[in-house]
């Protein structure tokens, strides 16, 4: 059974897109198969990755909503052991559809279970989008775990506890089984006391549930996407691809410690 | 009758409420009186503003599905001809409620138009969510026009096509006198010539649709909600306070040319 990882927050901009797209091509440089699926109607992690829109036809939507399964709708990306599961434009409606469906939240998990034993993925990542609406509970439902992309900013770190308080619920009332997978401070910026002071706060509060591997801002990550690339293979010595490097490896202790 | 403006884009963690908040806080200080409306469960117009958590208790949910009227919720901030309707934290379940609620879009409009002859506000500002779902849909069904702050970042280029087919669905089928009041491109980083493309991509398409005032990448904005306070009050001097100055100047321009 793969590991299953929603990256979620539902403060806006945090680096939620950013970190699935790039752990899911440090993992998959390690040799992991990997699946990525981008639950956000705006289909930032697809446009990172490379899928052109006319190969957006049919993805998470018709996981959702129309019954399909991950084998009918998975992409290969043209990163090694990396396949994606695109948002298409139907997935804009699909808040609203999944409010009268039958196993709303369930939805995700359900078409998950179709993966079968013989599929290749070790990991499967879902990058949801800024909100606990109806989609991205989809994506907790399914998960084992979440990890928060955690901006060094203030309003991101207010938004914490009601993230907290989210997840909390759903392992109480839908997924038991899920826990934190742990929290990645994000856009760290040296020059920025308010950096210090985020990341000072998170530890002190979530203490080592906190990655040692903290993601800066580095201009390499932003101009990756419009190169359609992770930024790994973008520019595989900068600093930000480097820290995404390290946060896979880090993340592979965690899940696997040897 | 006040001009009501919504601050609106999907994407997230573009400026939303940060502009918001300071344009507000701009157009007060030139003697205008302002109504900020938090439609954000996240509540940060509402900290941005120093209203504490415990005075929250009723607000935009309350105007939404309790039938109040903005006079009953609206509260005195403590900046001068500035009132905030604050974020409550039922506000989070309100996107499901409102599936099936009647005239679900109409919601905020309809209790906008309680207003009656005699409030003192010129301008009613609303900060939506990183959502298109029917939280903004009533920010922009309840607005006379649009204010689209643009992150000089590619994922929030690529988004705005997205944006602007919803604006156009929206004065189709339910608001017709909505318009695009204009572009704000916001987090500009000289250093960044990424900046720049997308600078000059958005004035290429959209024109003089895009403000002249360009809001620029300020430490002191990622400051000031720490404090509780607007970036104008917090430090008026830099450069991301006196850019929101000229905003509001230019909005104020645009909207009653002399
Ligand atoms: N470490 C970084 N350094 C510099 N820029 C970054 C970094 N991480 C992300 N970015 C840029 O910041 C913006 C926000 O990141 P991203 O889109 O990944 O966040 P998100 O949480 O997925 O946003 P949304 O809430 O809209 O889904 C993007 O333009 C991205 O390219
Ligand atoms: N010009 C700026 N310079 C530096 N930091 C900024 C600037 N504008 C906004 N910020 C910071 O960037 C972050 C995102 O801004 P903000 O929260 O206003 O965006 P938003 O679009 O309202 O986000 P959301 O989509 O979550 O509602 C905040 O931490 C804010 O303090
Ligand atoms: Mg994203
Ligand atoms: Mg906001």
């Amino acid at each position: 059974k793969p590991n299953i990882v929603a990256v979620a927050n539902q403060k806006g901009g945090v680096g939620k897109t950013t970190t699935a797209i790039n752990l899911a091509t440090a993992l998959s440089a390690t040799g992991e198969h990997v699946l990525l699926i981008d639950l956000d109607p705006q289909g930032n992690a697809s446009t990172g990755l490379g899928v052109p829109r006319e190969d957006r036809a049919t993805g998470t939507y018709a996981l959702l909503l129309d019954g399909a399964s991950p084998k009918d709708v998975a992409l290969t990306s043209f990163v090694p052991n990396l396949d994606v599961i695109a948002a298409e434009p139907d997935l804009a409606g699909a808040e609203i559809e999944l409010v009268s469906t039958e196993r709303r939240e369930y939805r995700l998990r359900d078409a998950l279970a179709q993966l079968g034993p013989d599929h290749p993925y070790s990991f499967v990542i879902i990058d949801c989008p800024p909100s606990l609406g109806l989609l991205t509970l989809n994506g907790l439902v399914a998960a084992d775990s979440v990890l928060v992309p955690l901006q060094c900013e203030f309003f991101a770190l207010e938004g914490i506890s009601q993230l907290m308080r989210t997840i909390e619920r759903v392992k109480r009332a839908l997924n038991p089984a899920l826990r934190l997978q742990g929290i990645v401070l994000t856009m760290f910026d040296r020059r920025n006391n308010l950096s210090d002071l985020v990341a000072a706060d998170a530890r002190g509060f979530f203490g080592t549930q906190v990655y040692d591997t903290v993601i800066p801002r580095n201009i390499r990550i932003s101009e990756s996407p419009s190169h359609g690339k992770p930024v790994i293979l973008y520019d595989f010595r900068s600093p930000g691809a480097q820290a995404y490097i390290r946060l896979a490896q880090e993340l592979l202790q965690r899940e696997r410690p040897q």
